[in-house]
């Protein structure tokens, strides 16, 4: 996190706020809720307390302008800046203006306003930027469905206020670190030629044109689909990703998830209810297997008859010897299955059923 | 083929409009230190880059340009 330079802050906990006039893109309630819920997060992780006014000088007025609006900083039309705020300090400060150029919504289009005034209301406080691409306060705009703030955040307000005086601190999301060696995978999948590697509310991708990882949000390329998935694998004959949570699956094609889904597991691929959730898949693009790992035990599916083969599940430990007996992610690259469980990687020879390299989770990263 | 120019036109008035913005650019030419290799610009790119996560090479590349084109809130990232 980055506090705001001069380190200026509100004097008093106990903070006031008015909403001077409304966007006629949202109802009245509506643009209230978003301002009421964005001052809550961070009320929730600190002592400072705010109260709404309906008239007169509040602490941080929020207004909705267009073009020059007599600050420092005129807005330019829709799409680049989308808001900006002012640090605690009389008049000005603390006040935060959107942009009216923009639509507003309170939904996942372009620009939700509960997202962008949670961010404001972090300069308002005495934020800065953070280089975080997890955190409320990284100046870019991405909305990835829930908004919440990440640990960095409650780092930043608590450095300047002080920790929540409630007795259960709040505890807020981390972003995966690539190269961290305690790094842990939710799932992973070839995606045309790629891998990406799925941690939460986020994915990292390498790809053999540009060495560099990239961490960025699932929801950039794929806004319909939830956090925290647990499986994913790439049906290459189909051109198709399926992603997996609990005992729902969605398919993707590009950047399009594809019509109809989620679709549910049992009735889909044929696992019994007792399944409730698949923990990694990989699927071999010559034989159009696929395979399933859910706890100690695999399925095995066949793409082509689009039925579950006989005879399984089968133990993970039987015939996928020295990987243990749980997984955590999969994917196949030149022939070679990559398993991985914990902070451990295995690079796996089906043909000769054998772990050929017990590697780091992050060998792929280039770190 | 011709080679598309390295930087158009446009993307250089994005990069220097961006750096003005957010990094505290100054186009006052008086102010501007004229140093060999060690334009404000490219100092500026740097520490655009630097803060982004991107490969700092202090030229306007795809990637940062990608980044400077993306919606974001209006506070510089550096004290004004």
């Amino acid at each position: 996190f980055v506090l705001t330079p001069g380190q200026p802050q509100w004097e008093n906990t106990s903070l006031t706020y008015r909403i001077e006039n409304y966007t006629p893109d949202l109802p009245r309630a509506v643009v209230d809720r978003a301002m009421e819920k964005a001052f809550q997060l961070w009320s929730n992780a600190s002592p400072l307390r705010f109260t709404k006014l309906s008239e007169g000088q509040a602490d941080i007025m929020i207004s909705f302008v267009w073009g020059d609006h007599r600050d420092n900083s005129p807005f330019d039309g829709p799409g680049g800046n989308l808001a900006h705020a002012f640090q605690p300090g009389p008049n000005l400060g603390g006040d935060v203006h959107f942009d009216e150029d923009e639509r507003w919504t309170n939904d996942f289009r372009d620009y939700n306003l509960y997202r962008v005034a949670a961010h404001e209301l972090g300069h308002s406080l005495g934020l800065g930027h953070s280089t975080d691409i997890g955190a409320l306060m990284y100046p870019n705009y991405i909305f990835s469905g829930d908004v919440q703030l990440s640990q960095d955040d409650i780092n930043g307000i608590q450095a300047i206020y002080g920790s929540s005086p409630n007795s259960e601190q709040p505890v807020g999301p981390q972003t995966p670190q690539p190269c961290d060696s305690k790094l842990t995978f939710d799932a992973i999948t070839t995606i045309r030629g790629e891998i990406m590697f799925l941690k939460d509310r986020f994915y990292m991708r390498v790809n053999s044109y540009y060495p560099e990882v990239e961490l960025n949000f699932i929801s950039v390329f794929w806004p319909h689909l939830p956090n925290g998935l647990q499986a994913a694998y790439e049906a290459a004959s189909r051109d198709e990703i399926r992603f997996f949570k609990g005992n729902k699956y969605w398919a993707v094609q590009g950047q399009n998830v594809l019509r109809g889904y989620p679709k549910d597991i049992s009735t889909s691929f044929g696992f019994p209810q007792t399944v409730k959730n698949i923990d990694a898949a990989v699927s071999e693009e010559e034989t159009g297997k696929t395979y399933f790992f859910v706890a100690d035990k695999y399925w095995r599916y066949d793409e082509y008859k689009r039925s579950m083969d006989v005879g399984y599940p089968k133990m993970i430990a039987y015939d996928f010897p020295g990987i243990g007996n749980k997984v955590d992610a999969v994917f196949m690259k030149d022939g070679f299955f990559y398993f991985f469980h914990g902070t451990r990687q295995y690079k796996f020879d089906p043909k000769t059923k054998r772990v050929l390299a017990i590697l780091k989770v992050n060998s792929w990263f280039n770190c | 083929f011709p080679t598309p120019p390295e930087t158009p036109e446009q993307d250089v008035e994005t990069v220097q409009k961006y750096l003005e913005n957010y990094y505290n650019l100054k186009t006052d030419g008086d102010q501007i230190a004229k140093q060999k290799n060690k334009s404000p610009v490219v100092e500026k790119l740097k520490q655009m880059q630097e803060f982004f996560g991107l490969k700092v090479t202090g030229k306007p590349d795809a990637d940062t340009l990608k980044v400077m084109k993306q919606p974001r809130c209006g506070v510089p990232d550096v004290a004004r």
